[in-house]
């Protein structure tokens, strides 16, 4: 562990807490995309298959349990729960994300460290991480003004994986032979994915002013 | 065969 990647995973939980609070605080998912909060489901059940086989260490157990739990409730949440479903921006939430599960899966299918089916479903589920936020970033482009919490989540989510370019740098350069093709080219499209949305963000921070994204 | 990398990133 480093404290590029300690950072990253803080960023990546910070993400969760702050959509928990936005649902829980406004009783509302308004601007929140639910097929990007079922792509991360997906992505972290297909990543952590190995939960019960292979033990890590006790924090890695935790950030596991953790991710796969908030990300099914907060599906749950969008889903059924009474109050907040009802503020849903289904018809705004139109990104067909089966075609970015069906085609990390077939990219995996081809590009992975090993055919079997744990290395094939690690491998969709670093693909499918990198894409996952694209229908959550066309919905807040539709709905216009972004709601700070919606802004914040957004912003911490891409932040995560940027730590972990670093620990990957890092990684190679104090490991002998680290090397991690897969994971690193993908999380550099990931954040890259994320860049015109930092950039809106900085020009909001820096005015002051309301996010908002060009439609 | 060559053996996958360690998953113990998250």
């Amino acid at each position: 562990m480093n404290i590029f990647r300690l950072a990253g995973d803080m960023t990546h939980l910070l993400s969760i807490i702050v959509l928990l609070l936005k649902i829980y605080a406004t009783k509302s998912c308004s601007g929140i995309s639910l097929k990007t909060q079922e792509l991360y489901a997906l992505v972290f059940l297909a990543r952590y298959l190995d939960l019960f086989t292979d033990f890590i260490s006790v924090y890695n157990t935790i950030m596991k349990v953790v991710f796969i739990a908030s990300s099914l409730a907060i599906v749950w949440c969008m889903r059924l729960h009474p109050l907040v479903k009802r503020s849903y921006d289904k018809e705004l939430d139109t990104f067909r994300h089966y075609f970015l599960i069906g085609g990390t899966f077939v990219l995996a299918l081809v590009l992975n460290e090993k055919f079997t089916l744990q290395e094939i479903l690690w491998a969709f589920s670093i693909y499918l991480e990198a894409v996952a936020i694209l229908p959550q970033l066309v919905l807040l482009q539709r709905s216009g003004n972004v709601d700070n919490l919606t802004g914040q989540y957004v912003f911490f989510l891409g932040a995560y994986r940027a730590f972990y370019i670093l620990n990957w740098i890092y990684r190679y350069l104090t490991e002998p032979r680290f090397t991690r093709w897969i994971a690193c080219v993908s999380g550099i499209v990931q954040t890259g994915i994320y860049a015109d949305f930092f950039y809106y963000y900085f020009i909001s921070w820096k005015n002051n002013s309301k996010l908002k994204l060009p439609a | 065969g060559h053996s996958s990398s360690p998953k113990d990133e998250l």
